[in-house]
């Protein structure tokens, strides 16, 4: 399903620059679920982003389901954000003066959904979450973990095939990542893929595989033990 | 040094009221370190807030340094939070179009403090929590977790009597959690006062205290085994 070689991507930060990807390859199965982990600035929120088709890498290939990203056009990449993958922000990215219910329900909007099936996929998706009780209150009126958890549930509403999650449960207690974990895991056996970043031992344990990223490089990629 | 007694804080949202405080009373000693945990939504940042003068309870009282929080005026809560608190929020408050040493210097020149003490303190701080080298980046060219670093180094750079840190190694990878960890002890055996909310085990373990929360109630205050 994702096929990435060689990534590069460099930054121009005025007069230095930043190499944050050094030659990063990767490839996932579909339905399968890879955990990242790595020090803080060796690259990770970088190749997420590259691989939600929201940067593009400076050199390397990716190829998406089979399309090589490179070659998509403005259109094209946006429908393939919009309906191949469900992007969790490290930092949330919801709209500020906008319900939770109304967050969720934008990329259902950009796929052209009907105002019925809009709401109700977005209120399922933020019950799958625990938030029912707080679908009209704006990001500013929730606590850390609920933004987080409206974040996750707006990266789920339009069943994508791909859920790109950088640190899902960063913000939530030990009792709201299992429930969150679980969401996933039910998710992966229905057959979507994941990829997660994450700094927690205990849910990169849940992964089939976890990657190790260190200064741009992925330095070692191991199956867990479970089948 | 600090004093809550019955903090209550309730959220108008539209239609529906949000108890979030339920009563909350709490005393911390100088040269304390104390963990809060509890589930998503269940008031730490909101209990933070009050703590950090950043926002006033219902109902209840605060005495910070002896002082009865609700009867600063404006001006003199101002400078209580600038000289007597370091505050690390969960969602960093960085500003955007300035570069990491310039977002750790606006304590200093709150406080009235020259260019060169400005730049020379801010300068150490960025070096104490590892970002000597992002000085100038602005918060966008900088990870998530370089980010919360240069929030923690923000917060310590008028050495504080009180660090109110939210969630300060989110999302931080466990060997950089464990500096900050250090650098946090450190500080408490020079006598600071550090209040941190967490929702990891490895992190409360720490602490000398912790305290659970749980419906904007505290529901345990327990000393940590080691002296
Ligand atoms: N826009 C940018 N301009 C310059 N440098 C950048 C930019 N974005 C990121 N960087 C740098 O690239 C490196 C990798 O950043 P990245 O966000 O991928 O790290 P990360 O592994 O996600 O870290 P964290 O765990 O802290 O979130 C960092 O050292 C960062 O300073
Ligand atoms: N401005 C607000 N208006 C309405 N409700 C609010 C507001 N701010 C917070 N709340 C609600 O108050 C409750 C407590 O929020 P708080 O941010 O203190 O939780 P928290 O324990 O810090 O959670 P987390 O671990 O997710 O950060 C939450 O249920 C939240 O929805
Ligand atoms: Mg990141
Ligand atoms: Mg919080």
């Amino acid at each position: 399903l994702i096929v990435a070689a060689k990534l590069h991507r460099v930054y121009d930060a005025g007069e230095v620059q930043v190499h944050a990807l050094r030659g990063a390859s990767l490839k996932v199965k579909k339905g399968e679920c890879v955990a990242i982990m790595g020090s803080s600035g060796s690259g990770k929120s970088t190749l997420m982003n590259i691989l939600g088709c929201l940067d593009k890498p400076t050199s390397g290939s990716y190829y998406l389901c089979g399309e090589d990203v490179a070659r998509l056009g403005r259109n094209r990449l946006a429908d393939v954000r919009n309906q191949t993958i469900g992007f969790v922000f490290q930092s949330f990215n919801l709209l500020a003066r906008t319900s939770a219910q109304e967050n969720v329900e934008l990329p259902l909007y950009y796929a052209g959904a009907g105002g019925r099936e809009r709401r109700s996929k977005a209120a399922e998706a933020l019950e799958r979450v625990g938030l029912s009780d707080r679908s009209h209150h704006h990001p500013s009126q929730l606590s850390g973990g609920q933004q987080q958890r409206v974040a996750i549930a707006r990266a789920l509403v339009t069943s994508p095939k791909v859920i790109l999650a950088d640190e899902p449960t960063g913000n939530l207690d030990s009792k709201t990542s299992v429930e969150v974990m679980d969401l996933l895991a039910d998710l992966v056996d229905a057959g979507m893929t994941v990829v997660l970043v994450t700094h927690e031992q205990g849910i990169a344990a849940r992964a089939q595989r976890v990657i190790e990223m260190c200064d741009g490089e992925i330095v070692s990629d191991v199956r867990n033990g479970r089948t």
